[in-house]
């Protein structure tokens, strides 16, 4: 474990922990995709099956059970609780997600390392990250307005996709036994190209001290 | 190695 992996880690739980402050505390999931987080959980559930038959270190099923768990409770508030469901922005949430699954679907089954379904399902999620940020940065752009929890959510999850390219960069470099796995890499090099003009906004946003807004 | 074994990622 490098400091860029677990930096990369850390940003991540954060993104989440800031969304489930901002659902928990405020009661408001105004300005979330609930098609991105649909999106999330899907990824996690397909890339976690190894969760129970491999262990690689308490760490690593820790960080799963987290995810899979935080995963599914942003989605249960979104959707069935009374008070945070109220303030989603169901109108301006019309991302058709469903389009972007099916296409990671194919891919996957064409595009694997190893043709058995584990192998394949892991390397639908990672396709399926890639592109998962879509509907929520469409939304974004839709309200323009960028409340500050959730500007902070979306700039964490950048964050941890920059730090993952660093960390198998320095993997590459520093451990002889690395191999390359180019299906991760090419996939998280366009995941983070796709928060590109959302981090020049927001860090302009930061700079100027100004709310964060979008242009249209 | 089998490359596909290691997923010591999140």
């Amino acid at each position: 474990m490098n400091i860029f992996r677990l930096a990369g880690d850390m940003t991540h739980l954060m993104s989440v922990l800031v969304l489930l402050l901002k659902i928990h505390t405020i009661k408001s999931c105004a300005g979330i995709s609930l098609k991105t987080q649909e999106l999330y959980a899907l990824v996690f559930a397909a890339r976690y099956l190894d969760i129970f038959t491999h262990y690689y270190s308490l760490y690593n099923t820790v960080m799963k059970l987290i995810f899979l768990g935080s995963s599914f409770s942003i989605l249960w508030y979104m959707k069935r609780h009374k008070v945070v469901r109220r303030s989603y922005d169901k109108d301006q949430d019309t991302f058709r997600h469903h389009f972007l699954v099916l296409p990671c679907l194919v891919l996957a089954l064409l595009i694997n390392e190893k043709f058995t379904f584990k192998e394949v399902m892991w390397t639908f999620s990672i396709y399926l990250e890639a592109v998962a940020i879509l509907p929520q940065l469409v939304l974004l752009q839709r309200t323009r307005n960028v409340d500050n929890l959730t500007g902070q959510y979306v700039f964490l999850l950048g964050a941890y996709r920059g730090l993952y390219i660093i960390n198998w960069i320095y993997r590459y470099f520093a451990e002889p036994t690395y191999s390359t796995h180019w299906i991760t890499w090419i996939s998280g090099l366009l995941q983070t190209l796709l928060y590109a003009d959302f981090f020049y906004y927001y860090i302009n946003s930061v700079k100027n001290n100004v709310r964060l807004q979008l242009p249209a | 190695h089998d490359k596909t074994k290691i997923k010591d990622e999140l």
